[in-house]
């Protein structure tokens, strides 16, 4: 009864209080000497690309920008078939990230990329 | 099914730019170490990522370069003792031959040191547009405000009409000893103008100017 689950979601959002364990953006910074790049990349020296990890609540809120399919498969999941998987934790919006690089040749290159820093998460 | 399109026109295999960066243009690991930062063109490479990115290599807001690639090209000398006497001429070619079919031009200038003090005076330096068969040499003007010492000659104009797409750029860089002079003073060792080139690297996935998502009411 999906009336009634909106209906409950205020209530249900306060049982959960699984702040933690929800879908959220955790911050894992990592040296490009760790990944390998260092003879390569020589700024910055760390990268904090994050990522995003917990479990899609089984009411989607607005802030997880879950698109209406998602909230339909979840509905699936429930209701219908659960070898349907519920929607996945995965980032949702990115930014970019400046790095300056030593080439083969000796050349040295500023240059940014696109999507390497996790801003924010989804359910989908 | 004649609604899938013929196997030509399918999307190609997107590109992960860093990762073909990485097979294509980085030096080995094997052997290969990037030295500590020193030498006037890291210097001001590092001088520039300062100023364009946080220390986390997030591209601060308002600071932009104006594009998502900036190169740094080392000229390349013929051998032979520069000086004589009080001055010094070298000529200098940039080889631009390794440019990215997916960079272009926006602007290109050349960086060097106009003036620098010696023990017993100082040095003044210039940078000439090497004379060819076509056209004589032309004395570059640096940028109104040098930063940090250095200054910028613009050189944009004789990239765009055809002299680099000869695949080089040459160069001639006149230095004069300034002030009281000894018979015995030592030629000083210059580092060479480096050109910069300010490109935009239109392959997808390479940092767009940075806007807000559009958020769509639901």
């Amino acid at each position: 009864d999906t009336g009634t689950l909106a209906h409950d979601l205020p209530g249900y959002l306060r049982d959960q209080g699984g702040e933690k364990s929800d879908c959220s953006l955790r911050s894992f910074p990592v040296s490009f000497a760790q990944l390998g790049w260092d003879h390569w990349i020589i700024a910055p020296h760390r990268y904090n690309p994050r990522y995003c990890k917990g479990a899609c609540p089984h009411l989607l809120r607005y802030d997880y920008h879950a698109p209406n399919h998602a909230v339909v498969q979840s509905f699936v999941h429930q209701l219908v078939d659960a070898n349907v998987p519920w929607p996945s934790c995965v980032p949702y919006r990115y930014s970019p990230i400046s790095v300056l690089m030593i080439e083969r040749d000796g050349g040295i290159l500023y240059k940014e990329y696109e999507n390497m820093i996790a801003e924010s998460c989804t359910c989908r | 099914d004649q609604s899938l399109p013929p196997p030509g026109s399918l999307p190609a295999v997107p590109p992960l730019p860093l990762l073909q960066a990485l097979q294509v243009r980085a030096p080995g690991s094997q052997g290969w170490q990037a030295g500590p930062a020193s030498g006037q063109p890291l210097r001001y490479m590092l001088n520039l990522y300062r100023h364009a990115a946080d220390r986390e290599g997030r591209p601060r807001h308002g600071r932009s370069l104006g594009t998502n690639t900036v190169r740094l090209v080392q000229a390349s000398s013929p051998g032979g003792p520069p000086w004589a006497g009080r001055r010094y001429v070298q000529l200098l070619t940039y080889r631009l031959e390794g440019l990215s079919e997916t960079e272009h031009l926006l602007r290109a200038t050349v960086v060097y040191l106009p003036s620098l003090m010696l023990a017993q005076g100082r040095l003044l330096c210039a940078l000439e547009l090497a004379a060819t068969s076509e056209a004589p040499g032309v004395l570059l003007s640096p940028a109104a405000r040098p930063r940090h010492g250095w200054a910028e000659a613009d050189v944009t104009p004789y990239l765009m009409q055809g002299n680099g797409s000869a695949g080089s750029l040459a160069l001639q860089h006149v230095c004069v000893r300034a002030g009281r002079v000894g018979s015995r003073d030592a030629p000083v060792a210059l580092s060479h103008p480096f050109l910069l080139l300010y490109l935009n690297d239109t392959q997808a996935g390479l940092a767009l100017p940075v806007r807000e998502p559009h958020r769509h009411r639901r």
